[in-house]
């Protein structure tokens, strides 16, 4: 995951 | 999404179901702290502040709705509903939780993967959510007779964190550059938190008796 992007993990 | 992280949001699941359902069917809280709750709460809310700006997958929304909604829904019942809010132990859920609070959003605000307010807060939940358990440790630790419910709650919450521990290793091996500091932290101290309950309780289990957590 990049910078910036959505946190993926609840 | 791999294995480890699945069955680590489904035991998180349980554990919050276990919870509501003891609250609901048998109209008690006895044993539960209210503090840890409301933490629990508050990093959900802090940590979802995206919920309605990226979608993630159809997953990632339901389960955060139904995170926010379960935790919310149980501060609701030990607060309000009447007979709930009477089995609540006020005077041993003692634990200042607003001690810990600042420090997380101080944390937070030093600590995090960028300066906005959403990357702040995500910071802020991740902090909150590694010492959330602690009113509910210390108010184990004065319950006599702690029910079995209550301690279910505590042991699934803690497995669910040591699945995620697994989840950040496969995901560590599997996805170049899948570095995420601030997560592993707060997640190893966070588990470590359950080490001696995780003791006592399969102690308890093996020898068939009574859950007791020294003072």
């Amino acid at each position: 995951r990049q910078r910036g992007e959505p946190h993926d993990e609840l | 999404m791999n294995l480890f992280r699945l069955a680590g949001d489904m035991t998180h699941l349980v554990s919050v179901v276990v919870l509501l359902l003891k609250i609901h069917t048998i109209k008690s809280c006895a044993g539960v702290s209210l503090k840890t709750q409301e933490l629990y709460a508050l990093v959900f809310a802090a940590r979802y502040l995206d919920l309605f700006v990226h979608f993630v997958s159809l997953y990632n929304t339901v389960m955060k709705l139904v995170f926010l909604a379960s935790s919310f829904t149980i501060v609701w019942y030990m607060r309000r509903h009447k007979i709930v809010r009477r089995t609540y132990d006020k005077e041993h859920d003692t634990f200042r939780h607003h001690f810990i609070v600042l420090p997380c959003l101080v944390l937070g605000l030093l600590l995090n993967e960028k300066f906005t307010f959403r990357e702040v807060m995500w910071a802020f939940s991740i902090y909150l959510e590694a010492v959330a358990i602690l009113p509910q440790l210390v108010l184990l630790q004065r319950t006599r007779n702690i029910d079995n419910l209550t301690a279910q709650y505590v042991f699934f919450l803690g497995a669910y964190r040591v699945l995620y521990i697994f989840n950040w290793i496969y995901r560590y091996f599997t996805e170049p550059h899948f570095v995420h500091w601030i997560s592993w932290i707060a997640g190893i101290v966070q588990t470590l938190l359950y080490g001696d309950f995780f003791y006592y309780y399969i102690l308890s289990w093996k020898n068939n008796v009574k859950l007791e957590l020294p003072a």
